[in-house]
C-alpha cells in the first residue's frame, strides 16, 4: 500500500524546472541504478484524444561508462556517423552557432544517449505503448529482463532492449506517466512507486 | 531524426550541456 501516516503535501505548480528537479531527485535518490527518467505529460488533441508527449527528461547514464562505450561500438560505422551528425546539428540549433562543434559533441553517442534523444520525438495516443498502457489502466508497468522487453507488444520497449536497456518502468501519475529505464536488471520496488506518487502528485 | 519542437529545446539544451560535462570529466 502507498498509504502513509501523513498525507503528502500538494506539490508546487508544474513547470519544466520543477519537473527536472523531481526527475533528478527520483534518480539520484534511488538505491537502484537508473539510466534515465522521463515524464510523459498528458494532454488532449483536437479530437479530445488523450496524448502523452514529452514533458521533460533526466539522463544520468550508465555507471560503467566503458560498458556503455563498448555497447555503442557494436553499432555500424554509418550509424555512429549518423548519430554524430545529428548531435552536431542539434548542438548548432541550440547554440544558434554555425561554428565548428567542440570535441564533446563529436564524442561517440552511446546507445542509451541515442535512445533518450529519440524519445524527445515520441508520443503515445489512446493507451498505446507502455506509457500509454500505464496511464490508461492507472497501473504501473514494470518490465524487467531483455527477453521480456524484446517480446513486448510495445515498440518502444523492444527498441529499448536493442539499445542495451534491461529494465523499463512506467508509473502513472495525475498528469502523465513517469518512465524509468536502466541497463541493469532491477526488480519491482514499491519504494520507487511511492516516491513517484509523492514527487509527482501535482494538480 | 525529426525536428525537435520548441517546447523540447530546454530539455535538449540541458542534455547537451550535461553530456559535455560528462565527456570533459571522463
Amino acid at each position: 500500500s502507498a498509504s502513509t501516516s501523513t498525507p503528502a503535501a500538494p506539490a508546487p505548480a508544474l513547470t519544466q524546472e520543477s519537473l527536472q528537479q523531481r526527475l533528478q531527485a527520483l534518480i539520484e535518490g534511488a538505491r537502484e541504478s537508473w539510466t534515465y527518467a522521463i515524464f510523459w505529460q498528458s494532454s488532449y488533441d483536437y479530437s479530445a484524444t488523450t496524448v502523452l508527449g514529452w514533458g521533460d527528461g533526466y539522463y544520468k547514464g550508465e555507471e560503467d561508462k566503458g560498458k556503455a562505450m563498448s555497447k555503442a561500438s557494436s553499432s555500424s560505422l554509418a550509424e555512429k556517423e549518423h548519430r554524430k551528425k545529428v548531435l552536431r546539428e542539434l548542438n548548432s540549433m541550440i547554440s544558434g552557432s554555425t561554428a565548428p562543434a567542440d570535441d564533446a559533441v563529436d564524442e561517440e553517442v552511446t546507445d542509451t544517449e541515442w535512445f533518450f534523444l529519440v524519445s524527445m520525438t515520441q508520443s503515445f495516443i489512446n493507451g498505446s505503448g507502455l506509457p500509454g498502457q500505464a496511464f490508461f489502466d492507472s497501473t504501473p508497468v514494470w518490465v524487467s529482463g531483455p527477453d521480456r522487453l524484446a517480446s513486448s507488444m510495445c515498440e518502444r520497449a523492444r527498441q529499448a532492449q536493442v539499445f542495451g536497456l534491461q529494465t523499463m518502468v512506467c508509473i502513472p501519475s495525475a498528469n502523465g506517466v513517469v518512465e524509468l529505464g536502466s541497463t541493469e536488471l532491477i526488480t519491482q520496488s514499491s519504494d520507487l512507486m511511492n516516491k513517484v506518487r509523492v514527487l509527482f502528485n501535482f494538480n | 531524426m525529426p525536428s525537435i519542437p520548441q517546447a523540447r529545446k530546454a530539455s535538449l539544451a540541458r542534455f547537451l550541456e550535461k553530456r559535455k560535462e560528462r565527456v570533459m570529466n571522463a
